[in-house]
């Protein structure tokens, strides 16, 4: 096969002929999943003007509802062993990561590296992560409330009130502090966070997380410079965590998806502290 | 106290609207990553004088010192810590701050492929080497040797408790160990 395949008992990820993640198995069904790197471009606006104000570190408003691909190819390198698949991609030269499957675990892990976001066409840059399943999640999604309970989202919708969006990809970004998930009546998918992101599902099956922003004109709601982390010089780099979650939406009690999101969102955002001791001068015996 | 107090006030300054969703000027963000660097620098003094009082059993080997020093390395999210990647021998100490016990598996930047990891009780544990991303490596400001992490199971890290594990270079070990790429696909 010219696929690419790493998983466990638990779950399994494929990737196409061009690098990208097609497929995903587990929970006893395998169902068509997509992830890609893309990007908005900032709204560069007359700040003198409420509703013109360009997209800055207080908001988030695209030029256009268009998107932009990072790539339309991805190089790939697997390493497996027996601890862990690894598929390291290259998206281009500022993006990169590492998507893995550790043998116990019933998620997979996408480590991203994203930085430092060109900006020699001197347009600002919003980078997003986009899913996109085959699940028909009818507009709604669910992110979050700070860690605790989920709140349910529906696109283009307003629970107290008729909304008629005038900018559909901000108008229907959430915060997510540690989660957003979609599902229908078969399957879920459920995506962890290692820090607060903006996110969104702006098409049935699809989940979009923002991972990293570079500015170049102030929204002028206060902070008074650009979002540009000039002090670095090229800009910053970004890298960070998400974990996927994917099955069936609806299982016995107790073992049920959202409980095992549960169990890995404490893990995540509160992992074993790691302390380094030199033990040069000591064998095992000794240290024993 | 001083240390401890260091910190709850910068925890405090981080409950400041503009720290908590990013809309400070940059050299605020600056000032705010300096305070937290030098919080955790001084607050390390408190968890290493912690961790000696509780790793010291009355059996302890007179041939190991009395104080050991428990260093944590801040630039793990860039596969970065100079501990691991330049020396042969090592503990790592894992703390497990959640209130149920946990399975995590640990991911150590080093700079060879050869490593034994032993658990608390001297067994020799699993390990896998996998290369440090090309993309990471590559980024112009780290300061780092480490071209692997390695790579073991921590199982059942007790709940709020800790587990010590031994690390080491062997002088002898096989070169089959080096992590290569699977065949390319095309």
């Amino acid at each position: 096969s010219s696929l690419t395949r790493i998983g466990n008992g638990n779950i399994k990820l494929t990737f196409d002929t061009n690098g990208f993640l097609s497929e995903v198995t587990a929970d006893g069904m395998t169902r068509q999943l997509s992830q890609e790197f893309l990007y908005y471009e900032g709204a560069i606006g007359n700040n003198a003007e409420f509703l013109n104000r360009s997209s800055g570190a207080y908001i988030f408003r695209p030029k256009a509802d268009k998107v932009f691909f990072a790539s339309d190819r991805v190089a790939i390198e697997v390493y497996k062993g027996p601890l862990v698949q690894e598929v390291h991609q290259k998206f281009n030269d500022w993006v990169s990561q590492v998507v893995r499957i550790y043998k116990q675990s019933n998620h997979a892990e996408f480590e991203w590296l994203v930085g430092p976001i060109p900006i020699e066409d001197h347009m600002g840059k919003e980078v997003i992560t986009r899913f996109k399943s085959d699940i028909e999640s009818d507009g709604i999604f669910y992110t979050d409330s700070n860690g605790r309970e989920m709140l349910k989202r529906q696109r283009n919708h307003r629970e107290t009130w008729n909304v008629k969006l005038q900018e559909r990809v901000s108008g229907n970004y959430y915060p997510v502090t540690t989660k957003i998930a979609l599902e229908d009546t078969t399957a879920r998918m459920a995506i962890l966070t290692d820090r607060a992101q903006g996110g969104s599902s702006l098409q049935d099956g699809e989940l979009e997380l923002m991972v990293h922003r570079r500015l170049l004109h102030d929204d002028a709601f206060g902070v008074g410079e650009a979002l540009n982390e000039t002090e670095f010089g090229e800009g910053l780099i970004a890298r960070g965590k998400h974990h996927l979650f994917f099955g069936q939406s609806d299982r016995r009690p107790g073992v049920s998806l959202k409980a095992m999101e549960r169990l890995l969102q404490l893990q995540t955002l509160l992992p074993a502290w790691k302390f380094f001791s030199n033990m040069t001068a000591y064998s095992s015996d000794q240290w024993l | 106290d001083p240390h401890l107090n260091f910190m709850r006030e910068t925890m405090g300054i981080m409950q400041h609207h503009d720290a908590v969703t990013g809309t400070e000027k940059q050299k605020v963000a600056l000032d705010y990553a300096k305070r937290l660097s030098v919080a955790l620098r001084a607050c390390s003094t408190n968890m290493r004088s912690t961790l000696n009082q509780l790793s010291s059993g009355k059996n302890r080997s007179t041939a190991v010192p009395a104080a050991l020093e428990f260093k944590t390395c801040t630039l793990l999210n860039i596969s970065s810590c100079a501990l691991s990647e330049t020396n042969t021998r090592f503990a790592l100490t894992l703390y497990n701050p959640l209130a149920h016990e946990t399975d995590e598996y640990i991911r150590i930047p080093v700079a060879d492929y050869k490593y034994a990891v032993l658990d608390p009780t001297g067994k020799s544990l699993p390990t896998q080497v996998v290369p440090v991303p090309n993309a990471v490596a590559k980024i112009k400001y780290r300061r780092s040797i480490a071209q692997y992490e390695l790579i073991f199971l921590a199982a059942k890290l007790p709940a709020v408790g800790y587990r010590t594990y031994y690390i080491e270079k062997p002088d002898i070990a096989p070169d089959d160990l080096k992590p290569g790429p699977a065949p390319k696909k095309t």
